[in-house]
């Protein structure tokens, strides 16, 4: 899982 | 972005478009339940405190703020607004949301992605919104006769979740690595919860008869 951008819907 | 979602987007949208209409239009909140608008109001509070950490893109900030606003927007409006609070049916709207409050709270703690403030809030914020429109369906049942406006807004809040179903199939077999588990359940869950009214509101437009709920 990638830092940062994980959620990246709303 | 994906088609499926991009609906869902606009659909929950949409529903927030038609609940300010039906208040600003009849100066009323009959019907709405306040405690859902509370809970609504605190997911996305929980959910997008990432507006400060971090930028997805221009539209999710975007819509970040104007889910936010508008969900601030209906809690004062129905609190405070001269007229409008007249209209809410404070003795119907009884469900006790602090313990959905509560246990979506301890779920979070117990259940999430990492152990961090953010992602505990993160967390949160799915489960609540799984379970938020439940003190709106009990006051749709208890007062009966259920106007155009209102059956569309939850029409649409339960439709937008279904949506995102359809998102998290399409980015499952689209994309690598892609399992939200926290997500995908909590929103099953939600999409779940609205299937009973749904049965209603169809049957209801069905007959062209005004949406009745069992008692």
């Amino acid at each position: 899982v990638e830092e940062g951008k994980y959620h990246d819907e709303l | 972005m994906n088609i499926f979602r991009l609906a869902g987007d606009m659909t929950h949208l949409l529903s927030i478009i038609v609940l300010l209409l039906k208040i600003y239009a009849t100066k009323s909140c009959s019907g709405i339940s306040l405690k859902t608008q509370e809970l609504y109001a605190l997911v996305f509070l929980a959910r997008y405190l990432d507006l400060f950490t971090d930028f997805i893109s221009v539209y999710n900030t975007i819509m970040k703020v104007v889910f936010i606003a508008s969900s601030l927007a209906i809690v004062w409006c129905m609190r405070l607004h001269p007229l409008v609070k007249r209209s809410y049916d404070k003795e119907l709207d009884t469900f006790r949301h602090y313990f959905l409050i509560g246990g979506t709270f301890v779920l979070a703690l117990v259940l999430n992605e990492k152990f961090t403030l953010q992602e505990i809030l993160w967390a949160f914020s799915i489960y609540l919104e799984a379970v938020a429109i439940l003190p709106q369906l009990v006051l749709l049942q208890r007062s009966g006769n259920v106007d155009n406006l209102t059956g569309q807004y939850v029409f649409f809040l339960g439709a937008y979740r279904a949506f995102y179903i359809l998102n998290w199939i399409y980015r499952y077999l689209t994309e690598p690595r892609f399992t939200r588990w926290i997500a995908c359940v909590s929103g099953i869950v939600q999409t779940g919860i609205y299937a009973d009214f749904f049965y209603y509101y169809f049957i209801s437009w069905k007959n062209n008869s005004k949406l009745k709920l069992p008692a």
